[in-house]
């Protein structure tokens, strides 16, 4: 465990929290992609399967079933308790464009042709372009709320903090993932417009919002 | 071979 990996959880803890807050203090869940969210918690679903098979530290164990139970937390109550407010005619990704090719890349690219490989590949490559029809909901109402864009903030910070980790234990303990690497990498290339807004409107106390 | 498994990340 370095710097980087343990500020990179933390980050993505505080997205997933600074999420649910917010949906639960103004007891609205607009501007929020509720498939994004879908998305996530399919994430943490399939690839936290090793929850049952495998013991790593306290420490793993108690972070993946907070990011499993805040993710299906967010998904109630977007879908559930706040749904009158869930902006569902904004929010017309096609999932399916994402989940198909995804799911047949992670049966032809990975480390290991069985059950629990080929799910934890898929959340992997998933979880990189999860957060698009979150990107797509707020290109197409040209706004996002400045908590919203926190919260798309510190998760796109967790991944770049994870690109730091990884190049620190490809150094220091010879430890190199390709598949997680090349995902993680798409997944904070995606992020990048989003980061140049962010600082450059949203730090100076501006509203994001997109020239129409 | 020098690929491991970042199983004990998040």
């Amino acid at each position: 465990m370095n710097i980087f990996r343990l500020t990179g959880d933390l980050s993505h803890l505080a997205a997933i929290i600074i999420l649910l807050l917010k949906i639960w203090k103004t007891r609205s869940c607009a501007g929020i992609s509720g498939k994004s969210q879908l998305l996530f918690a399919l994430v943490f679903t399939t690839r936290y399967l090793d929850l049952f098979t495998s013991f790593i530290s306290l420490y793993n164990t108690s972070m993946k079933l907070i990011y499993v139970a805040c993710s299906y937390a967010t998904v109630y109550l977007i879908y559930m308790k706040f749904k009158a407010t869930y902006d569902g005619n904004h929010d017309t990704f096609r999932v399916e464009f994402l989940v198909v090719p995804v799911g047949g890349l992670s049966f032809l690219v990975n480390h290991d042709f069985s059950p629990l490989e080929i799910l934890w590949t898929f959340s992997i490559y998933l979880e990189s372009v999860a957060i698009l029809p979150q990107l797509f909901m707020i290109s197409k109402t040209g706004e996002a709320e400045t908590i919203t864009t926190h919260y798309l903030f510190f998760l796109g910070l967790y991944r770049a903090l994870y690109l730091i980790n990884w190049i620190w234990r490809y150094y220091f303990e010879g430890f190199f993932d390709l598949i997680a690497v090349v995902a993680g990498v798409v997944q904070t290339i995606l992020y990048c417009d989003f980061f140049y807004l962010y600082v450059t409107k949203v730090l100076k106390g501006k509203k994001l919002s997109l020239p129409a | 071979h020098h690929l491991v498994n970042t199983k004990d990340e998040l």
